[in-house]
C-alpha cells in the first residue's frame, strides 16, 4: 500500500458514501445517473466474486463490501424510495447502457487473462467501469448545469482514477512490478473521459461561478 | 518487472 494508492482508494470511498449520504440526507437525487449507479453496482458485484475465494486482507475485504453495500444501496434509493425517487431525472437518463454492457461482455470474453469464470467477470468489471461513469455525463451535459452533488460526486471519482495511475507509475518504480495491461489501458481510457469534465469544473471553480456545460 | 497482483487493487 502506497500513499497514491491510499489517496485513490479513498477518494473513491467518499465519491460513493457522500452521495449516499446526500441523498438520503436530502431526499432528492436530482442531477444523477440512474444507470451510471446500476453499472458501478454491477462492477462491483463481478469483480468482487473473489471474496469468496480469496483473502487478500481484512482492508481489502471491508473495501469490498463497503463499495458492494453502498452501490446497491443508492441503486435502491433511487428506484425505490418513495421520496428520492420522485427527483429522478428519468427522462434525461436515457443512455442506452445496454450497449455498455453488451461490449464490455463481448471484450472480456474475447481479452482476459484465463478462461475462467472468474477471471471473464473481473475483465468484464474492468472494462465496464471504464465507460461506466457515461451515462452520468450524459445526464450533466444535457441539463447544462452541474449541481453541487452531481458535480463532486464526479470531482472524486476522477481523483480516485488520477492516484490510481500515480499508483501505477509508483508501484513499478519501487516494486519493479506494473500493471496488468487490462487495468492500466482500460484505466488510461477512463482516466480521459473525466478529462473533459474537469476542463469545465475548473473554469467554473477559477471564476467562483456555477458549473456550465456546453451543450 | 513481474506483474502486480492486480485483485489486491479495488
Amino acid at each position: 500500500m502506497n500513499i497514491f494508492r491510499l489517496a485513490g482508494d479513498m477518494t473513491h470511498l467518499i465519491s460513493v458514501l457522500v452521495l449516499l449520504l446526500k441523498i438520503y440526507a436530502t431526499k432528492s437525487c436530482s442531477g444523477i445517473s440512474l444507470k451510471t449507479q446500476e453499472l458501478y453496482a454491477i462492477v462491483f458485484v463481478t469483480r468482487y466474486l473473489d471474496l469468496f475465494t480469496d483473502f487478500i486482507s481484512l482492508y481489502n475485504t471491508v473495501m469490498k463490501l463497503v463499495f458492494i453495500g453502498s452501490s446497491l444501496a443508492i441503486v435502491w434509493c433511487m428506484r425505490y424510495h418513495r421520496v428520492v425517487r420522485r427527483s429522478y431525472d428519468r427522462e434525461l437518463d436515457t443512455f442506452r447502457y445496454w450497449i455498455l454492457l453488451g461490449v464490455s461482455f463481448i471484450l472480456a470474453l474475447v481479452l482476459h487473462e484465463k478462461f475462467t469464470l472468474q477471471e471473464v467477470f473481473w475483465a468484464f468489471s474492468i472494462y465496464l467501469e471504464a465507460v461506466a461513469i457515461l451515462p452520468q455525463l450524459v445526464l450533466l451535459q444535457r441539463s447544462g448545469n452541474v449541481d453541487n452533488l452531481a458535480g463532486q460526486y464526479v470531482f472524486f471519482l476522477g481523483a480516485y482514477r488520477a492516484f490510481y495511475i500515480l499508483n501505477w507509475i509508483y508501484r513499478y518504480l519501487t516494486e519493479q512490478r506494473f500493471t496488468r495491461w487490462i487495468s492500466c489501458v482500460s484505466g488510461l481510457v477512463q482516466t480521459a473521459l473525466y478529462a473533459d469534465f474537469f476542463y469545465y469544473y475548473f473554469i467554473s471553480w477559477k471564476n467562483n461561478a456555477k458549473l456550465q456545460l456546453p451543450a | 518487472p513481474k506483474p502486480a497482483p492486480s485483485k489486491d487493487e479495488l
